[in-house]
């Protein structure tokens, strides 16, 4: 994957976090400070469409699913920058009862972006 | 990517200025994290939690403290369940004789020990029950009164009663007396069962070892 730098317009990933006392949730959450919200943005020209190594595995199996399906997403001849790496966000935080809860949430950390 | 006058390549929308993306994400991450924690809005605390609490939770979120072995290979520990010689031949004093045989070299440590007894009681009764834990003296003569518990047995049935220090100090010498004495007027018939199916028996969570070893490492 490609973390992305100023002006660059692959499709790469965008780091972005999001801390809890500046949106007020540190009072409810108690661990970690902050969620990394990464997300996958930029452009997947056809000559980097379906890169072998970056994303073939996870998203072959998907855009079979969409050739047997005839589903639109493929008609455009594109293909779209998606994550191929993530990870759970471990939570640990006060319920309604001030119950301390501990819950992992998979999936909500994007590691690593890539083109399907 | 913004662009002058441009729309996001992937979507289609019109692309937004960095303030309101900024904040678009932010919302985005609120309502992400909500959704997979099945809450329609934050939590807000009905009252507070002692920082105590929350120490013990963050050193359980960390895992154990460093430098202390897994719970895997630590000394080993294992479960005893030792059958009582029971004593019936006074329907109102069950006495049962516990047997513990330590085959480990290191002696053995007693972790949590109950008692565990059939009572049969004409429905829709109630009878207390004196639980007496006797030991032996301090120089192996007659059994003295270590502990009493009163019991309000409620119903037939198995029962569980979660033996104290001085019960476990017996079971780990090897020998453990325990009385049953129903109380309230004389019964027909035993309260206790002893047959096979029913026998009273001791269950006991035993560590290898005990505490002298921990000291040689």
């Amino acid at each position: 994957g490609i973390d992305c730098q100023s002006g660059s317009r692959m499709c790469c990933r965008q780091e972005f976090f999001v801390d809890f006392r500046e949106i007020g949730w540190h009072d409810w959450i108690i661990q970690p400070e902050g969620y990394a919200m990464n997300f996958c943005t930029g452009q997947c020209p056809l000559h980097v469409a379906g890169m072998p190594g970056i994303a073939a595995s996870f998203h072959t199996a998907v855009l079979n699913l969409l050739k047997a399906n005839a589903a639109a997403g493929t008609t455009g001849g594109g293909s779209c920058c998606v994550p191929t790496i993530r990870h759970p966000l471990s939570l640990l935080y006060y319920d309604r009862d001030s119950n301390i809860v501990k819950t992992d949430i998979p999936d909500m950390v994007v590691e690593a972006c890539g083109c399907s | 990517t913004p662009r002058a006058g441009g729309q996001c390549p992937s979507c289609g929308v019109p692309t937004l200025d960095l303030a309101s993306q900024r904040e678009l994400l932010l919302d985005l991450a609120k309502r992400s994290i909500l959704d997979k924690l099945h809450l329609s809005q934050r939590p807000t605390r009905s009252r507070p939690v002692s920082r105590a609490a929350l120490r013990t939770a963050l050193q359980r979120l960390r895992g154990p403290p460093r430098g202390t072995l897994p719970r895997a290979n630590r000394a080993q520990e294992y479960e005893i369940i030792s059958f009582a010689e029971t004593d019936l031949s006074n329907i109102n004093q069950t006495r049962l004789d516990f047997h513990f045989s330590d085959r480990t070299a290191g002696g053995m440590e007693i972790q949590q020990a109950s008692l565990m007894f059939f009572a049969q009681l004409p429905a829709n009764t109630t009878r207390p029950l004196k639980v007496s834990v006797l030991t032996p003296g301090p120089h192996d003569t007659n059994l003295t009164l270590a502990t009493q518990h009163l019991l309000e047995v409620d119903a037939s049935g198995w029962h569980q009663l979660l033996l104290g220090p001085e019960a476990q100090a017996a079971c780990s010498q090897g020998h453990l007396t325990v009385e049953l004495v129903p109380e309230g007027q004389v019964a027909r018939d035993s309260v206790i069962l002893g047959e096979a199916t029913h026998r009273p028996f001791v269950a006991a969570q035993v560590r290898v070892g005990g505490k002298h070893r921990v000291r040689r490492q």
